[in-house]
């Protein structure tokens, strides 16, 4: 039986706001020792997404705020779709995680492969 | 029938050294759309690892060359591992890849949580 994305994503998300300086962005993934951060608008709804890969290579530009490296066209998962498809889609588009939504794009959770990737260490 | 690291690892790594500016790194990353560079000495041998995570969470911080950066307790793996018991070996240290060394520690391939989970994408 296929496990489905409910069961394997982790529920307590972090986010984060267009606005915030990517300094204190970095700030968070240290903290929090995470790659991925949903970006939300003032409603909670998911409007972008930002990784660590983009807040690295942001050193040497001279870009300062989350808006000015995160990615628009976030691709996403829902609760109910199973994992082995998440795992296609981070294939196909070379990602390492998905924010999980529903259908008003609020975030009820992130993917990740490192979270399918225990999956397939623990069959046997 | 359990596929081994070396058929699932990417070959053609890219390595720093540890005298390179976190600048140089972050082009490395940006130019070669990768998250995790294997640091090696002047005899190719494995001495470290940065991943964009380390780069990321260097900003707001003084530090300007990878050896203040780097981890230097590297996890690695061999070729002829099956790849559930690497995928448990990422799971245990929460990293999200490990360099593919040989006994005189030369890096052979790299394999990331990502190549495992497009494993798990794959199966039917
Ligand atoms: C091609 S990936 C490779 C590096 C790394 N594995 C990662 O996912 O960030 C880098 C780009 O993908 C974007 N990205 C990551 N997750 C995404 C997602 N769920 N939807 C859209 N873009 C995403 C990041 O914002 C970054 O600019
Ligand atoms: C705990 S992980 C979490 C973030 C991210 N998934 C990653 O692997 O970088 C962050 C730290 O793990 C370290 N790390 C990553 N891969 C490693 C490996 N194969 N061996 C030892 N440390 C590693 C990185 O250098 C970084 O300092």
């Amino acid at each position: 039986v296929t496990p489905l994305v409910r069961d394997v994503m982790t529920k307590e998300v972090i986010t984060g706001r267009a606005d915030y300086p990517i300094a204190e962005a970095a700030k968070i993934l240290r903290e929090k020792n995470i790659d991925h951060l949903p970006i939300v608008d003032e409603k909670g709804k998911l409007i972008g997404i930002v990784t660590s890969w983009d807040i690295a290579t942001s050193i040497g530009t001279k870009k300062n705020r989350l808006s000015e490296v995160m990615t628009t066209r976030v691709i996403t998962a829902h609760e109910d779709e199973p994992v082995d498809f998440v795992a296609r889609t981070l294939e196909k588009h070379k990602i390492s995680g998905v924010p999980v939504v529903n259908s008003g794009m609020e975030v009820k959770g992130i993917l990740t492969s490192e979270d399918i990737s225990r999956l397939l260490g623990r069959r046997k």
